[in-house]
């Protein structure tokens, strides 16, 4: 599904260079599901940002579904993003003004899907996640661990057929955490492709392969028997 | 230290009332560590933020060093947070506009400690937790780990007398946490009253009591023999 060749990526902030990737080469197959662990600081979600088309690498070239990203424009990209891949990011990234529901919504406003269809679809989401008296708080209305489930949520909107999750349970205990580690095992059963960075071992396990990533560079990739 | 009695905490949302506490009695002893977990949503976040006077219970009394917090005003209050309680909060909380060194030097500019020792003091808590190369980066150009850790060291600014954590290690890997781990243990053993909520038993292993929260109630309180 995503060919990663030789992707460095690094931040001039002027003075200091900061050297996030320095060369990964990474196949990501159709249906399974990957997990990246590393320790802080390591590269994990500058290379999340890298596969979800939020940001491009220095060098290097990364190929979805047969197509090469450096090709497209910014509305091909948007499009992609929108229709194809569900993001979670590690702080959530919620808009303060809209509530869950419209929060949730977002995505199937800009897939142009109608008002009375993504209300529905977002609420169902919403209750999927343990979030049915929580549907109209707005984010600073939340506990750290319902916003993340938001996301959660909002990244399932348009269906998409892949799935990035940045660290999804890191606010979670873990009852609520094995809710969400089922949740993505079933939508892997029904064909989503998952990349998920976690520092959780209990999340570890949903993995085909495991890959272990130290200084921008992927030090070993585990893979389940 | 803090005596919480009879404490609740509502929302009112104007259609919808959040009973976030329902009536909490918890007595903070002086030096020790107190671990408080439980489920998403279940008022840990909340509690804290009373503990740390950000807040004000809907009803109930909470003693601090033998002064009801309720009679303070705000000047005394702010007086208080600043020198006594360092709080590392869920979501960091940092100020975008100002880097490492900077966010991790305000407690100590609210304090009056001069440019030059504050500074220097910024410095060796950054480099303490690994953060050596990064005093300059601005919140946005920092990792969650790191951000997570900037956090933890602007709250142990002030050498404060009681550190309110919550959910310190929640970006961490394991090696980080465990650094993490170790600098509370330190700084207990030093005379701080910590309190830390989480949902990582490796974390909870530190605490001499750990608070079961459910549902706004305390569910039950385990001693560590
Ligand atoms: N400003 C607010 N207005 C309304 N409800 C709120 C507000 N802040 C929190 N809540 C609600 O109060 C309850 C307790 O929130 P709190 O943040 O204390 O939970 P928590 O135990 O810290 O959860 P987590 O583990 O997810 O961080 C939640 O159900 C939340 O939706
Ligand atoms: N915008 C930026 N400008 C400069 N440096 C950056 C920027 N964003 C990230 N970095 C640096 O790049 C490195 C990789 O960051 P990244 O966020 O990918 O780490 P991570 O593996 O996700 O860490 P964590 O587990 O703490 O979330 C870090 O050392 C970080 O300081
Ligand atoms: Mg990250
Ligand atoms: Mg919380």
């Amino acid at each position: 599904l995503i060919e990663i060749k030789n992707v460095t990526k690094v931040y001039d902030l002027g003075d200091v260079k900061v050297n996030a990737l320095r060369g990964i080469n990474l196949d990501i197959k159709e249906g399974e599901i990957l997990v990246i662990m590393g320790p802080s600081g390591s590269g994990k979600s500058t290379l999340l940002h890298l596969l979800g088309l939020l940001d491009k690498p220095t060098s290097g070239k990364i190929i979805l579904a047969g197509k090469d990203v450096s090709s497209m424009n910014d509305n091909e990209l948007a499009k992609m993003r929108n229709r194809f891949i569900g993001f979670i990011f590690q702080q959530f990234n919620l808009l303060p003004k809209m509530n869950a529901v419209e929060n949730v919504e977002l995505p199937m406003v800009y897939a142009g899907i109608p008002k009375k269809e993504r209300t529905k679809r977002a609420k169902e989401l919403l209750k999927k996640m343990g979030l049915e008296n929580r549907m109209h708080h707005l984010p600073s209305q939340l506990s750290g661990g319902q916003q993340q489930r938001v996301a959660i949520a909002r990244a399932l909107a348009n269906s998409p057929k892949l799935i990035l999750a940045d660290e999804p349970t890191g606010n979670l205990d873990s009852k609520s955490g094995d809710m969400i580690i089922n949740i993505l095992k079933d939508l892997n059963k029904q064909g989503m492709t998952i990349v998920v960075v976690t520092h959780d071992s209990e999340v570890a396990k949903i993995g085909d392969r495991v890959v272990h990533i130290k200084d921008g560079n992927i030090h070993e990739i585990e893979v389940k028997e």
